[in-house]
């Protein structure tokens, strides 16, 4: 018998020290929803998406609300959530207007396919009962000022700037 | 990046990553998180891996892969994540980190990025931290 365990990450990266205790808060309630999950009987599928779910919501991480953004300030988000009995895949990239694209993928995992991708990736969720969220939900100020320094060459390089 | 992974009383694991991908990145740009064993991989006969940070390397690197790589050759949780981020980052540049289960339950958290924040529940005690070596 294995005792069950959740670990969940926020992203590696610079952080500056301000981002330091609003992010460690914000994997903190991630680990503890995970735990409540599996506690409460649920499986370990469910127990992970819903930990995923806690740092899609806080707009302190780079998923979900409070992605970072394209050049051309679009929020197009990726997500990937795999089981290891069978090895079954549920993976979405691309996908926009909604604020779980975690569970979009666990979605696409009951599929005959493993990946969905951009405008169908979108429509597939909508069409499947999730919610449509508007762009403006989830882009953030951070966000924003974020892709401002990356156009103004504030910072060296898109990746070392925003954790994750 | 964000990322979940878990191993139940019978040993089923599940990997969960979720981002928005990198600040300023190109219209259509596909980064190593939906990619299975680059953003993230899962195998209960080995182990479960979520990977994050320079996407493009991850992606190259096979982050994930390796380390199950590692942990199938009898490497522990930890010592293979180390050995897969700071492979990473030594052949093909970029910094990552990753959190992973093994088969047995345990734990390797690693990075070569400043910082990676990282929490779990274990027993009834709350573990986490952001630096290196915490």
């Amino acid at each position: 018998m294995i005792e069950p365990i959740i670990v969940v990450h926020g992203g590696a990266g610079n952080y500056t020290y301000a981002d330091i205790s609003r992010c460690l808060r914000g994997v903190r309630a991630a680990a503890i929803k995970g735990h409540q999950v599996v506690q409460s009987g649920g499986s370990i599928l469910d127990a992970t998406v819903a930990a995923v779910e806690v740092m899609e919501a806080d707009p302190e991480f780079n998923a979900g609300k409070g992605s970072v953004l394209t050049v051309d300030g679009k929020v197009q988000m990726e997500a990937l959530v795999m089981e290891g009995e069978h090895m079954k895949v549920g993976s979405v990239t691309g996908i926009t207007n909604v604020a779980h694209p975690i569970s979009v993928a666990k979605l696409v995992m009951d599929l005959p396919h493993s990946i969905l991708g951009f405008e169908s990736a979108t429509a597939f969720a909508h069409q499947n009962g999730i919610p449509f969220v508007p762009d403006e939900e989830l882009i953030t100020p951070a966000s924003l000022q974020a892709l401002e320094n990356f156009k103004n060459k504030k910072i060296s390089s898109a990746a070392t700037e925003i954790p994750g | 990046t964000v990322g979940a992974i878990g191993i139940d009383s019978n040993g089923h694991m599940v990997s969960c990553t979720s981002t928005g991908g990198m600040n300023g990145k190109l219209t259509g740009r596909v980064g190593d998180t939906p990619i299975p064993g680059s953003g993230g991989y899962c195998d209960d006969n080995i182990g479960t891996v979520s990977a994050t940070g320079n996407g493009e390397s991850i992606l190259r690197y096979n982050v994930s892969q390796r380390i199950l790589a590692y942990l199938e050759a009898g490497t522990g949780a930890q010592e293979a994540t180390r050995l897969a981020v700071e492979g990473m980052t030594k052949r093909v540049g970029g910094e990552a980190g990753a959190i992973t289960i093994a088969k047995n339950g345990d734990v390797g958290i690693a990075f070569t990025s400043k910082r990676m924040s990282w929490a779990y529940v274990k027993g009834s005690k709350l573990y986490y931290g952001i630096n290196p070596n915490e």
